[in-house]
């Protein structure tokens, strides 16, 4: 039975899908199989690990309006291991499209009981938003994954995403957990970016993960060639990063 | 009579926020009366430029869904010539709210007719999604800026947003402009900026600013203390670029 992790976090551009992309790619790498769903309509998640969204039959989308079963969305990526489960622009209609529907928080949740015995993790990417696409991921997973960019603005987001994450365990998903919280983009040239670390430490206490993620623009360039840094520049600090955050989230997973 | 702007990317984290409060306050600096309208419920716009969001009893959320007119939310910053209104995290709840109103886009564009004639140019912040709060502002809104961050993911979205802008223009505001696209964190260091600017000039053509944002740490630093980089860094590249910006804006605006 797959564990099902979502990166979230409203305030845009902290690292949300650097991060899915990379520790998917990583997971893959050390033999485990994973499925990586893209329930951003901008589909960053699909092209960061090269999947051509342009001649795609379905997506995400025609899941959660119940056009098709999330295994006939299934797409494998060039990296073996690694299944993907793309979105387009469609998908962007569905958090309209759901108000009105009984079951609008558990339409992500049903579809994956189909495929959960075959991937040993599952990683749901999402938008920057707490919008009913990132509700169903947050009632489908079972532990959270918090990027926090270490910059001001990401801070002013936090109290209000844990404000959300509360909820959604008091109600629809009372088994979530939050896996940890990963500090992105962190400038050791600036003193802001300790500031910000602190502040993380101080919300979140022993939850922040040790690995922190250097600003390194190979994460920046990887994407344009449709490749997780492993495949693009493994030598670079970015990559040593997501390695070694992707080592201590195993670690984790044994010790639980 | 106010021109309205907004600035608008469903792309998270490149750059709406910090281009609508640097516009703002040197537009406010070169003698202009300004409006700041924070429509984001994470308030990045508000804390920008000062404002202290712990005590507010009014913010958009409240004008949004009726129970209190623009006037009455509008706060003075300490940026003389530019007023503010604020948001908080209560404005999370309209994107689901409004769903079922009849006049669910209009709200922003009919409360704006009150305070018009008090500004010379109002700016919206977005958050980022193609959302009923983006809706709102776009259908209020007489132009738009779009901040485009020099990186690959950056570039997905714009077909999408230029759908949504047309979709706009041909229902709901047939008078909406784009003013400018405005390329922000350029990384001279890399080819992938110069890759990525490419690319928006071959799809936006004229309509893309001649000023380039680069990437500096100052206009990060800048939200900390509650202050535009005017203030907070006057002879940064970062506060630099958007003075020459704003004065570009103003050009345009004069030979309209
Ligand atoms: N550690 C890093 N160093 C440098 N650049 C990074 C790093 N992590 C991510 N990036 C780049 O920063 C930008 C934002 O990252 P990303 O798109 O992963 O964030 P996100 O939270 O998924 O954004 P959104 O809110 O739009 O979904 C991207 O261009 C990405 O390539
Ligand atoms: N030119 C720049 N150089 C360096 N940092 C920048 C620059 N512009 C913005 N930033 C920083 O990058 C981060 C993202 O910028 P900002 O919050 O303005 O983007 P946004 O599009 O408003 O994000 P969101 O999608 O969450 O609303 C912030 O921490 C900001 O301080
Ligand atoms: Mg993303
Ligand atoms: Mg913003």
């Amino acid at each position: 039975m797959a564990t099902v992790f979502a990166t979230v976090n409203q305030k845009g551009g902290v690292g949300k899908t650097t991060t899915a992309v990379n520790l998917a790619a990583y997971l893959a790498a050390f033999g485990k199989r994973i499925l990586l769903i893209d329930s951003d309509p901008q589909g960053n998640a699909s092209s960061g690990v090269g999947i051509d969204r342009d001649h795609l039959e379905k997506c995400l989308y025609d899941v959660i309006i119940g056009n098709a079963t999330l295994d006939e969305t299934i797409v494998p990526s060039q990296i073996s291991g690694l299944d993907v489960v793309p979105s387009t622009p469609r998908l962007s209609g569905a958090d309209i499209e759901l108000v009105p529907e009984p079951d609008r928080e558990l339409r992500l949740k049903l579809a994956l009981t189909s495929v959960q015995d075959k991937y040993d993790l599952i990683f749901i990417d999402c938008p920057p938003s707490l919008s009913l696409l990132t509700i169903n991921a947050l009632v489908a997973a079972d532990e959270v994954i918090i990027p926090i960019q270490c910059e001001y603005y990401a801070l002013e987001g936090i109290g209000q995403l844990n404000n959300t994450l509360n909820l959604i365990k008091h109600s629809l998903n009372p088994e979530l957990k939050i896996r940890g919280i990963i500090l992105t983009m962190y400038n050791a040239r600036t003193v802001l970016a300790e500031q910000v670390a602190e502040e993380a430490r101080k919300f979140f206490g022993s939850k922040v993960f040790e690995t922190i993620i250097p600003r390194n623009i190979r994460l920046a360039e990887a994407p344009s060639f449709g490749q997780p840094i492993l495949f693009y520049d493994p030598g670079s600090t970015g990559a040593k990063a997501y390695e070694k955050l992707t080592k201590e989230m195993l670690d984790g997973e044994f010790a639980a």
